[in-house]
């Protein structure tokens, strides 16, 4: 598992 | 995109737009903190600077933009905006990422001044308690979010976003339940 890049939610 | 998420940038953005009818309604800004205001100003301009960087969706970028733009008209601060910009547009990709969570970490905090104005004076209008009502819900569903997309993706949201997410949901808490069982009956928002 990684962690999501920051720019994809609000 | 999951039905948590929508709703809850729907209420984010409509929170804003409460905020704007009451200040044509009453005329008046009296009740709504301006610290809160300016804070949030800050953490809209340090969070979405990624829109020069990196791109995710037309949807992400609108509301990017929206966010920005409303929040700006909102409490007259294109100067502070224009200045904090300057400043920070020179800036390398790794400095975006601090200022990210720079700006996640503020947005935890920013409604602390409106809260403890309306804790000073024990009430508040019914159309403010909905605007607070709509950012307090905005932030608890993203958490229903993240949960939601931990099961259903094989990413997680960042730790940083999971801790202050659920601090700043947390501070709500009072809130929700005197909107709860106030203003939705048609009260007054008062505290007891």
């Amino acid at each position: 598992r990684q962690a999501r890049q920051t720019h994809d939610e609000l | 995109m999951n039905v948590f998420r929508l709703v809850a940038d729907l209420l984010h953005l409509g929170s804003i737009f409460i905020l704007i009818a009451r200040i044509h309604q009453t005329r008046s800004c009296a009740g709504i903190s301006l610290k809160t205001q300016a804070l949030y100003f800050l953490v809209f301009v340090t969070r979405y600077l990624d829109l020069f960087t990196s791109f995710v969706s037309i949807y992400n970028t609108l509301m990017k933009l929206f966010f920005l733009a409303l929040d700006t008209f909102r409490v007259e601060y294109v100067l502070v905006g224009a200045a904090l910009f300057a400043l920070v547009f020179p800036h390398k990709y790794k400095v975006v990422e601090i200022l990210w969570s720079f700006s996640i970490y503020l947005e935890a905090v920013a409604i602390m001044p409106q809260l403890f104005m309306m804790t000073r004076t024990g009430e508040a209008d019914n159309i403010t308690s909905h605007y607070i009502f709509a950012l307090g819900g905005y932030r608890a569903l993203y958490i229903v979010n993240w949960i939601y997309r931990y099961y259903s993706e094989d990413k997680y949201s960042d730790y940083i976003a999971w801790v202050a997410g659920i601090v700043q949901t947390g501070l709500y808490a009072d809130f929700f339940y005197v909107y709860f069982t106030r203003v939705l009956k048609g009260k007054e928002f008062k505290l007891p």
